[in-house]
This record gives C-alpha cells, sequence and structure tokens, in this order.
C-alpha cells in the first residue's frame, strides 16, 4: 500500500432507504470534527448519493487519480464523480461493479487516512461480497430502522459477515420516531423500536438511534451533511 | 409460452427504501380487488420482501414448480420463499441473479393472468437488465420519494427505461408527508413534493401521492397487505 490508512470500516445495511448513505456520511464528518483525517469510499456504484450529500459535482482527478475533497478536507470518491451527468444510470453487471470497487480501492490516491469509511450498497451481492474478500476491514456497522423487514435484511447482513468473519462493530436505528414539530407528539411511524433487542439478541454493541428529522434530509438534498451535528462516531469510537 | 399472462408491468425505483415492494404489492392487491387475476414476481433477488408483506412462510411448490398463493389468491415466486429460513443472506453475484430471473419467468407455473407484477430491486444492475431484456413488459411504473437523491435516481431509471425501448407508464411518489395523528398538522419529512413537477419534466404520467402512514408500515411488517386499501391500481388503469 503506497500510504497508510488506520482503519476501514464499511456501512452495510442489507435494505435500501434505511438511511445507510446518510449514517455513512455523519460518521466521516464525525471523524473529522475529532480532527482527525478522514474519507469516503463510495461503493454503492449503481446508486452513488454520497458526492450529492457533501455538494459535490463532477471533478478532474488528474493523473494521480486524486479523491475529490469536501469542504471540512474529508476524501471522497464516487462513481458519480466521474459520470458526465450525475443522472446517468449506471448500468453495469455484477463483475464489472466488483472491479470498479477494488479499482478505488487500490488506485485511487487515498494518501494518509485515521479513517476510511466504505458505504456498501444495500443487499448482499457483488459489491458487499467484493469489498469484504479484498479489503482489510476493522469491522461494519449496520444501519437498520424500524420496520420489521429491515430487522428481516439485518440480520442477513449479520450471517453474511459471520461467514466471512468481519467483526461488526456497531448496530445503528435510524428514523426510529418522528416528533411532531407543532404538538412534540412522539410517532413511531415505520413501528415500534426493535434495535436494541436485536443488537442483544445478535451480540452486537448498539450504537443508539436516530429521529426522523427533517433538517437531516434537508441538509442531504442540499449537500450540507458536514453542518449536521451527530454524536455517532464517538458512541463508534468507544 | 404454456400459459397466458395478459400484462407485465415491472416496479422500479432506481433507489432503496422508496416503498417500492409496497406499491408493487398494492397494485396486485388493487388489481385482484377489481376482479382481476394477479400475481407478482419477486426479483429483489438479495432483498425479497414482498412475501413476508403478504405473511407468507417456505411453502412446498411441487414438481410442478407452483407459485405460492396469498389469501386473496395473489400468485407469488420470491426466492425467500426457496430459503431454509427467510434471514438466510443470498451471497450471488451478477450472473447468478440474472438466472434466477430468468427461471422466475420462464420455469415457474404461474397459470393464466390478467396482470404479473415484477419487483424489481433497487439500482439499475443485473436484475432490472435481465428483465428488461428478456421479458414481454407492458412497462415500468417508477417510485420515488421526495428526497432530492430520489429524484436524481428516478432520472437514472428512466434514462435506463428509455435506452432499452420500455415504456413508463407512471410515476408515483410515496412517503411523501405525515400527517400527525395528534393535531393534524401535515409535514414534509423528506422535503417538498418534487414527483408532479419530474413527471411533467420528463413527460411521464403522474399516477399521485401516498402520505407515510403508519397503518401501511404496520400492514407490511404483520404480513396483511391485502387488508390495506389504496386506488393506486385504479389510477395507473386509467
Ligand atoms: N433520520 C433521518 N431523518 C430524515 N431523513 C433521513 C434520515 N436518515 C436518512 N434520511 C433521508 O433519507 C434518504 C435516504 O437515505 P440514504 O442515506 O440515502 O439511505 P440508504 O443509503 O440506506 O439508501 C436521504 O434522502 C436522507 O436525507
Ligand atoms: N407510505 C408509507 N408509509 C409508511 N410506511 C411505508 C410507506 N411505504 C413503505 N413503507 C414501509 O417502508 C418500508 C420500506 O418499503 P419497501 O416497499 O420495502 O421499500 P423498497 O422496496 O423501495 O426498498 C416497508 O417496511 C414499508 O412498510
Ligand atoms: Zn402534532
Amino acid at each position: 500500500m503506497r500510504f497508510d490508512i488506520k482503519h476501514v470500516i464499511a456501512v452495510m445495511s442489507g435494505k435500501g432507504g434505511v438511511g445507510k448513505s446518510s449514517i455513512t456520511a455523519l460518521l466521516a464528518v464525525g471523524a473529522r470534527k475529532q480532527g482527525f483525517s478522514s474519507g469516503v469510499l463510495d461503493a454503492d456504484i449503481t446508486g452513488p448519493s454520497i458526492p450529492k450529500m457533501f455538494g459535490l459535482k463532477k471533478y478532474d482527478h488528474g493523473q494521480r487519480f486524486a479523491p475529490a475533497e469536501s469542504s471540512l478536507g474529508i476524501k471522497i470518491m464516487s462513481l458519480n464523480l466521474l459520470l458526465l451527468n450525475e443522472d446517468d444510470p449506471v448500468i453495469w453487471r455484477g463483475p464489472l461493479i466488483g472491479r470498479a470497487v477494488g479499482q478505488f480501492w487500490g488506485d485511487v490516491d487515498w494518501g494518509d487516512l485515521d479513517y476510511l469509511f466504505i458505504d456498501l450498497p444495500p443487499g448482499t451481492a457483488d459489491a458487499p461480497l467484493t469489498v469484504m474478500q479484498t479489503i482489510p476491514l476493522d469491522g461494519l456497522v449496520i444501519v437498520s430502522s424500524p420496520q420489521g423487514l429491515a430487522v428481516m435484511v439485518v440480520k442477513k447482513a449479520l450471517k453474511m459477515a459471520r461467514s466471512m468473519n468481519v467483526p461488526v462493530l456497531g448496530l445503528v436505528e435510524n428514523m426510529s420516531y418522528f416528533a411532531c414539530p407543532q404538538c412534540q407528539a412522539k410517532v413511531e411511524i415505520f413501528g415500534s423500536l426493535k434495535g436494541e433487542k436485536v443488537a442483544r439478541a445478535t451480540g452486537v454493541p448498539y450504537l443508539g438511534n436516530l429521529p426522523l428529522d427533517p433538517n437531516l434530509a434537508g441538509c442531504c438534498d442540499s449537500g450540507r451533511i458536514e453542518s449536521y451535528n451527530s454524536d455517532l462516531f464517538l458512541k463508534l469510537l468507544n
């Protein structure tokens, strides 16, 4: 390896739309705000949403294949940064996806980093498989939401991690409830919280939960994820 | 073809978690309640959630490879019905996924059906590609949510459909707002509605929107999607 990356953590969620990419971004931002150097490798090849969260568009990576940099100095590499238009579809079959992920790890000039977070695509197909087989991971963070369906797919992700001998560092439950801005009523839109129970039943550290927060959705949509404060990274660190 | 399937409609979403599987299930239920025979082919091989929504577990498909049947008589085929445990991960690479989808279309004994709905996995990789290349589709329904990210991936899905010459029958915007059960305040948690604007800008019929409804999440989790009433199928029919 040409450079030194101290910790590599992959973020996985068996099921799409539970907020996995947002959590990956918040972890990288949290690490940066604690004074660590951090980066994000967006391995969600056919649904890359990381660059948009950081307000990054197409850029010129130059000869050295350098990653893009966010305003706080977080290094980011994603297929969406290399497309002509961010809404061009990536119609790739499995083997091409595996190869692109390998290149993001091996060919990008990341430089020395304290933390590199890898945003895995939902499910348990090519990209998660390639990442777990080829990249030396410290471990995985699994993101779930209270939906019964998501708990089932979290268990699929846990079983995959176990079969690939990758440690699971923690479980985060996202979109866990909504607090009405008018009358402060707390509504569990996607059902009662299950994260703590699933974490205890599977022996995985529970990193806590995040509510449904229009502010977070707003920051993601407007490319300002770095202005959203979250203590998630600190919880992972401990 | 050994049997007669009058209409085949694939449901796609470019991004996971926007409610694509729930919408596919609601369309099949809507068709059934209008007196049509209907079925669901769950092509979301590594994240199959359709059987759970209908309360179906592992069953014996017998020699003829017959699909499972819901309480209303909707025919359903999904990889999760063939797994030993519903929380076993399917760790398959692209080519295997493409082949499984082909077998669900060619080898399952669907019988005569008025409508077959195909639940595509999120993204634009193997399964959507195989389905659009090998199955004679009437067209696609695209599901989005107000999140800016989802609109970007909807445009990716639209471009893919156009490049494969598959007509787009309609756009549904899901999780569009939340009405507080206490004080009736309407909160657009994922941002302002964009579906109608995107539909107009891309020339796709707008099929309307669905609010965030804890009832729908509850029906999905408890396997009772058939008891949730929605006029979505009627809007598609017109
Ligand atoms: N706790 C939350 N509250 C409100 N919106 C959220 C929350 N977590 C994620 N989102 C929004 O939901 C959308 C989906 O999140 P994303 O991180 O892309 O999910 P995934 O990577 O699991 O598909 C994003 O637009 C994001 O802004
Ligand atoms: N309008 C809605 N209101 C509340 N919950 C919803 C709504 N649409 C979908 N859900 C829930 O969100 C979860 C994700 O939906 P799903 O259909 O599996 O999404 P996708 O197929 O796009 O990944 C399911 O548990 C479902 O119950
Ligand atoms: Zn209220």
